[in-house]
């Protein structure tokens, strides 16, 4: 199953 | 102080248009050098970045940086509202940090509109990226195409599905995607150099090959952006969002990072 990610994945937020 | 005049129609107008789908609030940064936006869509998939050297404007100004929160869409439905040929200010003065004044002057100086729009909070829509220089070199593979054939491999594929696969290797960029009525396969043989021609597939950077699955939706959005642009430059990596590029004049652009799909 393909899933959609999010940016928090590769970039920390602020 | 800020302030910054533009001609109705100019390019920031066209790209705060553009980015409307994705974005309503935007974290927007004003330094002596320039204009730059950040934001992130609802879903939190896709990060805009965008830069505006000061000399792209019909005059700039900024005594001190500052940063603020802005209702794009509120801010796209005011300067909607100027007529051809207007100049478009737009300010911030050191005494009033709650709003921005936005101003229209009839070519003939004859009409002045002045408009406050309230600044917003939009800290939340921020997120810590790396300078790009330093990201740069950990994309596997990086290609530049023109702006409208990445528009059309867009459109063409939606019609069969909302996902694309785009694969980079040495001998091919291909966008596909497969779905319940058939399937789409677009490749491009692409030039290898480092100063692309506008109208060619261009593989600038190789490190590998590398295959990312994309939501159309999202891509359709960058490549709307792109289209006020000759040439779009797309990034991709498996440790990495993918990044979709235009420059701006020299030394500006507009950037997005876009969240691929991923198997589980």
């Amino acid at each position: 199953v393909r899933k959609q990610s999010q940016l928090t994945a590769f970039f920390a937020s602020t | 102080m800020f302030e910054l005049t533009m001609a109705k129609g100019s390019i920031l107008q066209g790209v705060l248009e553009a980015i409307l789908d994705l974005v309503n609030v935007a974290n927007v940064d004003c330094s002596s050098k320039g204009f730059s936006l950040q934001a992130l869509d609802t879903e939190h998939v896709v990060f805009l970045s965008l830069f505006f050297p000061s000399e792209v404007f019909r005059s700039y100004r900024c005594d001190e940086d500052c940063s603020m929160g802005i209702a794009i869409a509120d801010m796209v439905d005011l300067l909607r509202a100027s007529n051809d040929g207007d100049i478009i200010t737009i300010k911030v003065t050191d005494q009033n940090f709650e709003d921005i004044t936005i101003t229209f002057e009839s070519p003939d100086k004859t009409k002045t509109t002045d408009m406050d729009l309230q600044l917003v909070d939009a800290r939340s829509h921020r997120l810590k990226i790396s300078e790009w220089h330093d990201m740069e070199s950990e994309y596997q593979a990086i290609f530049c195409m023109p702006s409208a054939q990445f528009m059309l491999n867009c459109k063409s594929l939606s019609v069969i599905d909302d996902d694309v696969v785009i694969r980079v290797n040495e001998e091919v960029i291909s966008f596909s995607t497969k779905g319940k009525s058939g399937c789409v396969n677009i490749s491009h043989v692409p030039n290898k150099t480092d100063n692309p021609e506008k109208a060619s597939v261009t593989l600038t950077h190789m490190r590998g090959p590398v295959s990312l699955t994309l939501n159309l939706r999202y891509m359709k959005s960058c490549a709307k952006v792109s289209t006020l642009f000759d040439q779009v430059k797309i990034g991709l990596s498996t440790k990495l969002p993918l990044m979709v590029e235009c420059k701006i004049a020299e030394k500006g652009y507009i950037r997005y990072f876009v969240a691929p799909k991923i198997t589980e």
